[in-house]
C-alpha cells in the first residue's frame, strides 16, 4: 500500500458517499446516468466475485464489500426509488452501452493474464468495462450543458480515484522489481484520459469558488 | 499469457 493508492480507494469512497448523498439524501437522480451507475454494479460484482475465495487483506475485503452494497444501493433507487424515478431523465441517459459491454466481453475472453482461467477473463472484462462505464454519465453531462455542484464533485471524486491509481502503478513500478499490469495500466490510463475535458471545465468553474456549478459547452 | 499477477489492488 502506498499513499497514491489509499488516497485513490479514499477518493473512490468520497465519489460513492457523494453520490449517495444525493440519490439517497436528496432524493434526487437529476443528472445523473442510470446506465454508468448499472456499468458500475457490474464491474464491481465481476471484478470482486473472487472475495469467495481471495482474502489478500481486511482493508480490501471490507472496500468490496462497500462498492459492491454502495453500487447496486444507488442502482436500487434510480430504479424503484418514487422521487429518484421522478428526477432521472431516461430520454438523455441514451448512450448506447450495448456498444461498451460487448467490446469488453470480447477483449476480457482473448486479452487476460491467463486464458485457462474463467475469473480472468472475468477479472479482464471487469477492467476493460470500468475504462469506459463513465462515458454515458458525460455524455448527460454534455448533453444537459450545466452540472449540479454535488454532482461535479461527485464525478471529479471518481476521475480522481483513477488517476491516483496511475500515480500508484507507477510508484510500485519503479520500487518493486518485477511488478507489471499492462492489462490495468492501459486501462486505467484510457479511463482517466476521458475525464480531462471534464476535469478542465471542473477546474476553471471551482477555481471562482467551490460553489460554481460546471457548465460544458 | 503474462504471468499471472496476484490481485492485491481494488
Amino acid at each position: 500500500m502506498n499513499i497514491f493508492r489509499f488516497l485513490g480507494d479514499m477518493s473512490h469512497i468520497l465519489s460513492f458517499l457523494l453520490l449517495l448523498h444525493k440519490i439517497v439524501g436528496g432524493k434526487s437522480a437529476a443528472g445523473i446516468s442510470l446506465r454508468t451507475a448499472e456499468m458500475y454494479a457490474i464491474v464491481f460484482c465481476t471484478r470482486y466475485i473472487d472475495l469467495l475465495w481471495n482474502f489478500a487483506s481486511l482493508y480490501n475485503y471490507l472496500l468490496k464489500l462497500l462498492f459492491i452494497g454502495a453500487s447496486l444501493t444507488i442502482v436500487y433507487f434510480m430504479r424503484y426509488g418514487p422521487s429518484q424515478k421522478a428526477t432521472y431523465n431516461a430520454d438523455e441517459d441514451a448512450f448506447p452501452v450495448q456498444y461498451l459491454i460487448a467490446p469488453c466481453a470480447v477483449l476480457g475472453v482473448l486479452i487476460n493474464q491467463d486464458h485457462s482461467s474463467p475469473f480472468e477473463m472475468v477479472w479482464a472484462f471487469s477492467i476493460y468495462l470500468e475504462a469506459v462505464a463513465i462515458l454515458p454519465q458525460l455524455f448527460l453531462l454534455q448533453k444537459q450543458g450545466e452540472v449540479e455542484n454535488l454532482t461535479s464533485h461527485y464525478v471529479f471524486a471518481l476521475g480522481a480515484y483513477r488517476a491516483l491509481y496511475l500515480l500508484n502503478w507507477m510508484f510500485r513500478f519503479m520500487t518493486e522489481p518485477d511488478y507489471q499490469q499492462r492489462i490495468v495500466w492501459l486501462s486505467g490510463l484510457v479511463q482517466t484520459a476521458l475525464y480531462c475535458d471534464f476535469f478542465y471545465h471542473y477546474y476553471q468553474s471551482k477555481k471562482g469558488g467551490l460553489n460554481k456549478s460546471v457548465k460544458l459547452p | 499469457p503474462e504471468e499471472e499477477e496476484e490481485k492485491d489492488e481494488l
